[in-house]
């Protein structure tokens, strides 16, 4: 009974084959592969409703980046910018585009110790989405260098 | 780093890789085993750093993000042979992909005890990296170490990542940073966004007042329920053959709306579809 738009079917066949089981040290007794478990995700207790306290603790002693491919409705873009924007982060640098093989990447805004970042043209998962920039985007972002 | 995880001869993977790859078990709290992929880095493992990937749901695996998304090789839709990403994290980086809490993927918990929550979901993840980075991997410690994800990861990365840095009296990791995708940060700016989300795009008009109850489930019904992708809006929506008896969708769906009158009927609505592509 599996919505539309989601195909997780080659990955299902090919981590439930017994020969990929033993390859990669599953023992016997641990049942077959899902993707997503109903038990799990039934029975989770969601203890927060917002991450405003851990980012408050967390952009005053590491850096941090939060992107988001602008065409997602799971989780979309605006409310991560709304999310970032109410931190009342002392701004590094103003919104501007950043650039993957001569296009436009998306859009990013610097605050201290957070990077907002979008990556244009992606959905949820945006290193599948778009491969290309994704690379850019975090290895810019672990090296220190200009997105 | 532990022979006995090493991947030797991994199936349908037919072209050469520069790398060493593990695959294996990391201890988290009493009796939850988190399985774990390690691709170290084709460019310099000593060098690079360490990056951690979790996916979200709450309860899909991090496999989605090994072999769909970041990894060296995604699966193939014939779901037995790999190709190559030139894209892959691992180009720079050694990536470590971890499915938690237990019983995601091929995680387990001893006496079958799959509930959990935000808090002891950190606390075993943290746990998982203390066993990676002291029996495991004890090489790695010194690299830099980033935590990073997708989706409800936007819950796992900032919880774990207090975790490393509160108890880095007690046990010091190299922590350098954290990065999060399309995370949920809150419940209330993801369900107020999406609102406006879905007039600018045309999704709906403004017409009617949005504030009211049938409205905003009008507006959620069009957003996630008519056949649009809800994780790619300019994407196609492939049909999807029963891949399994709960899905993606219905995990990051129970994040939307979750307190609004009509969420049971939204979720009840996503199961019952079948094929009804527009």
């Amino acid at each position: 009974l599996d919505p539309p738009c989601t195909n997780g079917t080659n990955l299902l066949m090919y981590l439930n084959t017994p020969e990929v089981r033993k390859a990669i040290h599953i023992p016997d007794s641990v049942g077959k592969f899902e993707l997503c478990s109903d038990e799990v995700n039934h029975d989770y207790k969601r203890e927060y409703e917002s991450m405003k306290p851990q980012y408050e603790f967390l952009t005053a002693r590491v850096r941090g980046l939060v992107y988001n491919g602008d065409i997602d409705m799971a989780c979309n873009f605006l409310g991560d910018e709304w999310f970032v924007e109410s931190l009342g982060l002392r701004v590094v640098e103003g919104r501007k585009v950043w650039t993957e093989g001569g296009q436009v990447g998306g859009y990013v805004k610097r605050f201290e110790n957070l990077d907002l970042l979008t990556v244009r043209g992606a959905g949820h998962m945006v290193p599948e989405d778009k491969p290309a920039p994704a690379l850019k985007m975090i290895t810019s972002f672990i090296f220190k260098k200009p997105y | 780093a532990p022979d006995s995880d090493e991947i030797i001869d991994l199936p349908g993977l037919n072209h050469n890789i520069s790398f060493r790859h593990y695959s294996g078990y990391l201890s988290g709290a009493e009796g939850k085993h988190l399985h774990y992929w390690f691709v170290e880095s084709s460019r310099s493992p000593a060098d690079d750093p360490v990056v951690l990937w979790m996916n979200g749901g709450p309860g899909c695996s991090s496999m989605e993000g090994l072999l769909a998304e970041l990894g060296p090789y995604p699966v193939n839709p014939d779901g037995k042979t790999l190709k190559e990403n030139i894209y892959a994290w691992n180009k720079m980086a050694n990536v470590l992909f971890l499915e938690a809490p237990a019983c995601v993927g091929y995680s387990y918990d001893t006496n079958g005890d799959c509930a959990t929550g935000d808090d002891e979901v950190s606390f075993s993840n943290y746990l998982a990296l203390k066993d990676f980075f002291t029996n495991k991997f004890p090489e790695y410690r010194k690299n830099e170490f980033f935590i990073t994800g997708e989706s409800y990861a936007g819950v796992y990365v900032p919880t774990l990542t207090v975790r490393v840095l509160e108890g880095q009296q007690d046990f010091n990791i190299n922590l350098q940073g954290y990065a999060i995708g399309n995370g949920l940060s809150s419940y209330k700016l993801n369900d107020d966004s999406i609102i406006f989300f879905g007039y600018f795009h045309g999704l709906f008009g403004d017409d009617r007042s949005c504030l009211l109850f049938l409205q905003v489930a009008v507006a959620s019904d069009i957003i996630y329920n008519q056949g649009l992708n809800m994780y790619n809006l300019y994407d196609d929506c492939p049909a999807s053959p029963s891949a399994g008896n709960f899905s993606r969708v219905e995990a990051d769906l129970s994040n939307i709306f979750k307190e609004h009158k009509s969420h049971p009927e939204m979720m009840l609505k996503a199961r019952k579809r079948i094929n009804n592509l527009t």
